[in-house]
């Protein structure tokens, strides 16, 4: 579903230049479990983006189905994105002013899905992370672990084909973990599939398939089919 | 350093009243290493905020070094926090158009510290949490774990009696969380009180005494010197 080829990302800083994904190679197959690992600041959030069409590589090629993203306009990259991929951010990303239920609802003013009401939709999603009595808080009356639901939530509203998660149980408890990641695997079991960045070992394990990435490049590759 | 007596804390949203702390009653002694932990949306953050002096208790006392915090104008308690505490949030509240460098120097301006230069002061602290070759990127232009060691590194600026971390590893690796835990247990034999939310029991290892938040109450306390 999502193809690297050698790709590189370099950012300008003032005149110097920062290097941070130095020919990184991926295929990832449709409904596969991959977690992402490695050291903060090795490049895995900035290969999220390109894998989810967010920013384009310097160098190198990167393909959704088949379709090279460079080939887009930024306008079908946002369609594209709008109706396969659920994003959940590292630092969330949650509008302000909007309840937990607004936010969750907001993927599907761009691209409603036929047949589902967006508003119970968004409810059931915000239930089944466990936020059933928070749905009218806004962000800053949310805890730190909620809003990372809330963020969970919205990225599951237009139900994608492809789930991105950066992190997504860094400030919840070993239980609520736990439980996103129940609820993780069986979206994977009902065929999306699932790119998720973590530092922790255990998330990691409900993956079938670990990458490593060091120095923005990908140092090992466990459990993946194609060896 | 910080006594806790009988404090309730209660938001208001709309008609509905949301109570979050429910009575907590703690101690903590000056130069303990406590952990804090529990589940998401126990009250943890909100407890650290009356700890920090950033809040006021619906109800209850807490008292810093023996002084009631309520008896403070908001203008004397700034001034307490600027001096005394270094405070690692979990959403890191970094200046998004100032670098990594002039962020942490940011406690130095309000209360400078004689025959300390702010500038070497602040980075000596990002090359200590690894960050020497990151000192001009601004927040946009750093990974999750970077800006939260930025955090950290502000936190102790100062040279706080009292620093207080909320979730400081929730974006590192585990090599890094280990370090910044070192850090840490370094400041924290050097005399100063730490005291610390986190999710991750590998990290609370490092404290010498874990307090239990469940539904807005301390549920446990273990390694209470008291006892
Ligand atoms: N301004 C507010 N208005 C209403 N409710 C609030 C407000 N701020 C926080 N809350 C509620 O207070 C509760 C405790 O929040 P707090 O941030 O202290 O939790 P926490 O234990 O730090 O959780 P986490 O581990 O997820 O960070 C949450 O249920 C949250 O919804
Ligand atoms: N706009 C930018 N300009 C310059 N450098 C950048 C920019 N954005 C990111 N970087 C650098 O790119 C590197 C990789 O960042 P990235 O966010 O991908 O790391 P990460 O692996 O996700 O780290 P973490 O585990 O801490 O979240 C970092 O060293 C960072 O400083
Ligand atoms: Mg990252
Ligand atoms: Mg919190």
């Amino acid at each position: 579903i999502i193809s690297v080829f050698n790709v590189y990302k370099k950012y300008r800083l003032g005149d110097i230049e920062v290097p941070v994904l130095r020919g990184i190679d991926l295929e990832v197959r449709p409904g596969e479990f991959l977690a992402i690992m490695g050291p903060s600041g090795s490049g895995k959030s900035t290969l999220m983006n390109m894998i989810g069409c967010l920013d384009r590589p310097t160098e190198g090629k990167v393909l959704f189905r088949g379709i090279d993203i460079n080939s887009l306009s930024d306008g079908e990259l946002a369609k594209l994105r709008g109706l396969e991929i659920g994003f959940v951010f590292q630092t969330f990303n949650l509008i302000p002013r909007l309840s937990a239920l607004e936010n969750v609802k907001l993927p599907s003013y761009a691209n409603s899905i036929p047949g589902i009401d967006p508003d119970e939709h968004a409810r059931n999603l915000l239930k089944t992370v466990g936020l059933e009595d928070r749905m009218r808080h806004k962000p800053n009356e949310l805890s730190g672990g909620q809003s990372q639901r809330v963020a969970i939530a919205r990225a599951l509203m237009n139900d994608p084909a492809l789930i991105l998660a950066d992190e997504p149980t860094g400030n919840l408890d070993s239980k609520t973990s736990l439980e996103i990641m129940e609820l993780f695997s069986e979206l994977n079991r009902q065929g999306r599939t699932i790119i998720m960045i973590t530092h922790d070992p255990e998330v990691a394990e409900y993956a079938e398939r670990v990458v490593y990435v060091k120095d923005g490049l990908i140092q090992k590759d466990y459990g993946d089919q194609a060896d």
